[in-house]
């Protein structure tokens, strides 16, 4: 990766380290001719894999499985885009305007123009070239996908307390990285919060685009994905 | 929770088998 961390004393970010899924890869069929249908057919199959890798994640971010099912759901339903969103942007940051959707697959401005996904690489690029500029870092990357996770602002949430409790033990984290590795900065970790809104905005870009293409019933769904998306709606 | 039953039996059990 480009912006490698150091090593840190906290212990909620170098567990996040440990946590932190492998990379997927994508499986295209190659009974399918090279075309926008079996870009979006990888695509949609390496999503409903990232599902399943981020909810098993989710388990194990600190203070997550301490909620109630009912959070833990409402929190995951609310926010699994821009968890799969941050970690496209994130792997992304090597590139230069294409999107590393999976470990082996990066798509560019014109295979996501014929696949119907220009407005979402042109979002997707902003955030990455905001994260670029930030030099966001891997322990940086983990913490914020955690408190995306956490900052869903579900209304399905039942324990209020029980998730702000788990957003401040993240916000603390983030804090203590920063002081230890970005003492230079002091405004560090307020930047990379400012960057949240965008991570939002990108990944409901995403989720109307799946569920357009959902809609349009031409590539094949896996079960998970669709009801990640239902929940969307 | 019957919309939503992978999640939910994702998270309780943590078994794929129809996903």
């Amino acid at each position: 990766h480009v912006f490698s961390g150091k090593k840190t004393t906290n212990k909620v970010v170098s567990h996040l380290i440990l946590v932190e899924p492998g990379e997927v890869f994508a499986t295209p069929d190659p009974s399918l001719p090279d075309s926008d249908l079996r870009t979006l057919t990888t695509l949609c199959e390496l999503i409903n894999r990232e599902l399943l890798m981020t909810i098993g994640w989710a388990k194990h971010v600190p203070g997550f499985s301490a909620l109630s099912l009912v959070d833990q759901m409402a929190l995951l339903q609310s926010a699994w885009m821009e968890v799969l969103v941050l970690g496209m942007a994130y792997r992304s940051l090597a590139l230069s305007d294409e999107l590393a959707v999976g470990g082996n697959l990066a798509l560019c401005r014109e295979q996501c123009r014929r696949s119907g996904l220009l407005h979402l690489h042109a979002a997707l690029l902003q955030l990455i070239g905001k994260f670029r500029k930030a030099k966001l870092d891997r322990e940086e990357f983990v913490v914020m996908k955690a408190m995306a996770l956490a900052n869903s602002d579900s209304t399905h949430i039942e324990n209020t307390e029980a998730v702000l409790s788990l957003q401040d033990r993240l916000h603390e984290a983030l804090q203590d990285y920063e002081s230890e590795h970005h003492a230079e900065d002091p405004h560090r970790s307020g930047k990379l919060l400012m960057t949240l809104p965008l991570l939002r905005q990108t990944a409901n870009e995403a989720v109307r685009t799946f569920c357009q293409i959902r809609l349009e019933g031409r590539i094949p769904m896996h079960k998970l994905f669709l009801e990640m998306l239902e929940a969307k709606i | 929770t019957e919309r939503h039953k992978i999640l939910h039996r994702l998270l309780q059990e943590g078994s794929p088998s129809d996903i």
